[in-house]
């Protein structure tokens, strides 16, 4: 005798997202059109009184994503948003003769280099939730993992891909620099190529 | 264009540095696990002159863990009686079968009974049993055998010793 399973109603959330309107650079109206992959919300409208305390997205080592809660502990916040140092920021050099600057403690023959980091167009970076990849985030990779893994930060070598699961591949964009003409390439394409699995560690895998 | 790909996705804006992957159950082509390589070609590179595994991470795409566990919407169906019980008959219609065929033949035998006649093959039977063998030495296998007459043993002779 087995007693009668009654499914339960699945819950609908009223909260659906909506396109919303926004201004880009300086007087270009835009509609947003959010999309939701694997749970993640993609260009999500930002809230009205920024929250230093929002939860972002990281991921998995295979690329799974998982949500990150800031926390403020003892005054200060752990867990907190990414920062992404220069990674993303294009460096500008400024050459400034004496004449120009005339600093007390510079020779009348001295030069002097500036370097001035310029931040990025966030027009469309800041709609991605999810961690970007920058250098530091790299494995190592290789049977004695001494290989770095760039471009790539997700997923790990030898991760496993489940059959229906979404999983994020993340590189360096700027890994992709293109030698003759020193440009970010500003397209790529994903291939997924199948390899010749070793003999030896064919089956290895405790199921 | 760039061997052994099962996979290559639209050009895409290289803003982000990440893209979304759904493993579908078709790339296994019907294997438990397949290794794999993702690799990411930049627009400034032709797909002759691509590597994939120059820079490439490999990786598992695999079918996962499968529980063998009735789901709740599987006991919810079997509940209001839609099953997939085929296999069920098939395994209950063999054995039923092979009794249908015993009776089938016990009554066959039964009512045949009395025309049934083995006379001639218990004969045959019975007359192998009570064959003649003949002589000894007409048998064709000991024919050719030299066996000696019989002869009276030697008596032994006492001494008077013995006596």
């Amino acid at each position: 005798a087995r007693q009668v399973v009654r499914p339960k109603e699945k819950m609908t959330t009223s909260e659906e997202v909506k396109p919303w309107l926004r201004t880009v650079y300086g007087s270009q109206k835009e509609l947003v059109t959010p999309t939701v992959i694997a749970g993640v919300t993609f260009s999500e409208k930002p809230e009205e009184t920024p929250n230093p305390l929002k939860p972002w997205v990281s991921l998995e080592h295979d690329g799974r994503p998982k949500t990150i809660k800031p926390e403020i502990n003892k005054g200060r916040t752990k867990k907190g948003r990414p920062d992404y140092s220069t990674y993303f920021k294009t460096v500008s050099s400024h050459t400034y003769s004496y004449e120009e600057l005339k600093a007390h403690n510079m020779g009348p023959n001295e030069v002097f280099v500036e370097e001035e980091y310029i931040d990025e167009d966030d027009t469309y970076v800041s709609l991605n939730p999810i961690v970007r990849c920058t250098p530091n985030l790299y494995f190592n990779k290789g049977l004695a993992k001494d290989i770095r893994s760039e471009p790539f930060c997700t997923p790990y070598e030898n991760s496993r891909w489940k059959v229906d699961k979404t999983y994020f591949v993340t590189w360096y964009t700027r890994f992709f620099t293109d030698e003759n003409s020193g440009k970010v390439a500003d397209k790529v394409r994903v291939h997924l190529s199948y390899v010749k699995e070793n003999p030896v560690e064919k089956g290895n895998y405790k199921r | 264009d760039i061997p052994a790909t099962f996979f290559s996705s639209e050009w895409i804006d290289n803003d982000n540095g990440l893209m979304p992957v759904e493993v579908r159950d078709e790339w296994l082509q019907d294997q438990f696990d397949r290794r794999i390589v993702v690799s990411v070609q930049p627009i400034y590179i032709s797909d002759e002159d691509f590597d994939p595994l120059q820079y490439g991470i490999l990786l598992y795409i695999t079918k996962g863990s499968k529980v063998f566990k009735p789901t709740k919407e599987q006991l919810a169906l079997d509940d209001a009686g839609i099953t997939n019980d085929q296999w069920y008959y098939v395994a209950l219609s063999i054995p039923t079968v092979v009794v249908v065929f015993f009776v089938f033949m016990y009554f066959f035998l039964y009512v045949n009974g009395k025309n049934r006649d083995f006379t001639d093959v218990t004969r045959k039977a019975l007359n192998k049993k009570r064959r003649v063998l003949g002589k000894f030495s007409e048998m064709k296998k000991f024919k050719n055998m030299k066996n000696h007459k019989y002869t009276e043993l030697p008596s032994y002779k006492k001494t008077s010793k013995q006596n």
